[in-house]
């Protein structure tokens, strides 16, 4: 899998 | 939010407050590199601008906050308030070197060919060797301070607990990005050498000093 970014890291 | 992920955001915490209390206390900045230090508050800036689009938590906004108003503090105190200690003749990375290539990279590889995620992207790429200046200044003068070597491990500490965080994720929650990985992992390569000198000499009282 390939997901985008995770949003709610710093 | 996982243990990983939290204690790593924790450890960055504690080494850019550890960095500000060091040069406020001593009133100095010798032995710091500026030029990381604003690479540094490049990476917050350019990072952290969907501050203005979209609101995640409270932790995550408070966080993101906290890292840009320390590292501008520690850039502000570096070049203006105590630049009189600030060791330029040291500090001589080039840093467009590191830059220029980075921001290329970031218009080639990323997630969406848009402002703020090229932005996001450059961000990610330039943390992964923003201490190269630092770590090039230290190896210039063979030496550091045991409190800036506490700055460096947590610092090195916290990209490596991100590491293990996203392991974590990927098998619990499938997520996987390429992108911030491969620069974590390139990111935490940097510090090794560091570390390994860390554990065999600061942490058993000694200094931290390069062999001539």
């Amino acid at each position: 899998c390939h997901r985008k970014k995770a949003k709610d890291e710093l | 939010m996982n243990i990983f992920r939290l204690t790593g955001d924790l450890s960055h915490l504690a080494a850019i407050i550890i960095l500000l209390l060091k040069i406020w206390k001593t009133r100095s900045c010798a032995g710091i590199s500026g030029k990381s230090q604003l690479l540094f508050a490049l990476v917050f800036t350019t990072r952290y601008l969907d501050l203005f689009t979209s609101f995640i938590s409270l932790y995550n906004t408070s966080m993101k906050l906290i890292y840009v108003a320390c590292s501008y503090a520690t850039v502000y105190l570096i070049y203006m308030k105590f630049k009189a200690t600030y060791d330029g003749n040291h500090d001589t990375f080039r840093v467009e070197f590191l830059v220029v290539p980075v921001g290329g990279l970031s218009f080639l590889v990323n997630h969406d060919f848009s402002p703020l995620e090229i932005l996001w992207t450059f961000s990610i790429y330039l943390e992964s060797v923003a201490i190269l200046p630092q770590l090039f200044m230290i190896s210039k003068t063979g030496e550091a301070e045991t409190i800036t070597t506490h700055y460096l491990f947590f610092l090195g500490l916290y990209r490596a607990l991100y590491l293990i965080n996203w392991i974590w994720r990927y098998y619990f929650e499938g997520f996987f990005d390429l992108i911030a990985v491969v620069a974590g992992v390139v990111q935490t390569i940097l510090y090794c050498d560091f570390f390994y000198l860390y554990v065999t000499k600061v942490l058993k009282g000694k200094k931290l000093s390069l062999p001539a």
